[in-house]
């Protein structure tokens, strides 16, 4: 659905939602995790990614989520729970050089709809903020979409600028909650 | 119409806003 956009500013495809995860042991996953604001124009996407934290100065433990309007950053949502992630993990000298170029990238992808025909299936990314390493993660709403994935895990990995030698892995999420982190099987790479 | 933009365009919006 085409969201209506205030005159004069230019409409995104959809409604996005920034959600903002910080780690506090004492209280529950979903009290920890925050919606932060909706956006539906290019204009106000960058009124407020100026406006936020960079990601590299975040501290460990913190994520930024961004989702269409209406899915939630957890796999148990409906749109999530057949789907999966296309999975960026960086070395830790890489948040000062990389991370946020390739988070940006990664929002850009999202809001311009940058896969074609299969933008419909993406729902949403992930930024994970950790200690032992940093993660981003585009997350699909079908992981049994063999040519949707594949397409969205090529363009991806094209605009993040990655070499031919490096591999990126797409880990279906009903995978990733059954396994502990490295131990998840790649359904696809690219 | 479906609403595309390819990253230079919206990478055209983004210094007027980092300013406000």
């Amino acid at each position: 659905v085409l969201v209506a956009a205030p005159l004069g500013k230019h409409p995104l495809q959809h409604r996005w939602a920034l959600w903002f995860f910080k780690n506090d042991k004492s209280k529950t996953w979903q009290a920890n995790l925050r919606l932060v604001t909706k956006f539906s124009t290019v204009e106000d996407f960058w009124a407020l990614y100026s406006h936020i934290q960079l990601a590299s100065k975040l501290t460990s433990g913190c994520d930024y989520s961004l989702f269409k309007d209406g899915i939630e950053p957890m796999w148990e949502d409906n749109r999530n729970k057949c789907g999966g992630r296309w999975l960026i993990t960086l070395a830790k000298q890489q948040r000062h050089t990389e991370l946020d170029h390739f988070w940006l990238e990664t929002l850009l992808c999202l809001i311009g709809e940058s896969f074609g025909e299969y933008s419909s299936e993406v729902c949403g990314a992930v930024i994970n903020i950790r200690a032992k390493g940093d993660k981003i993660a585009v997350w699909t709403c079908e992981a049994e979409d063999r040519d949707g994935v594949t397409h969205i895990g090529r363009v991806y990995k094209e605009r993040l600028g990655l070499s031919s030698k490096v591999v990126i892995g797409y880990q279906a999420h009903a995978d990733t909650a059954t396994k502990s982190g490295s131990l998840t099987k790649n359904k696809f790479v690219v | 119409e479906k609403k595309r933009y390819d990253r230079e365009f919206l990478l055209g919006f983004q210094f007027i806003f980092a300013s406000m």
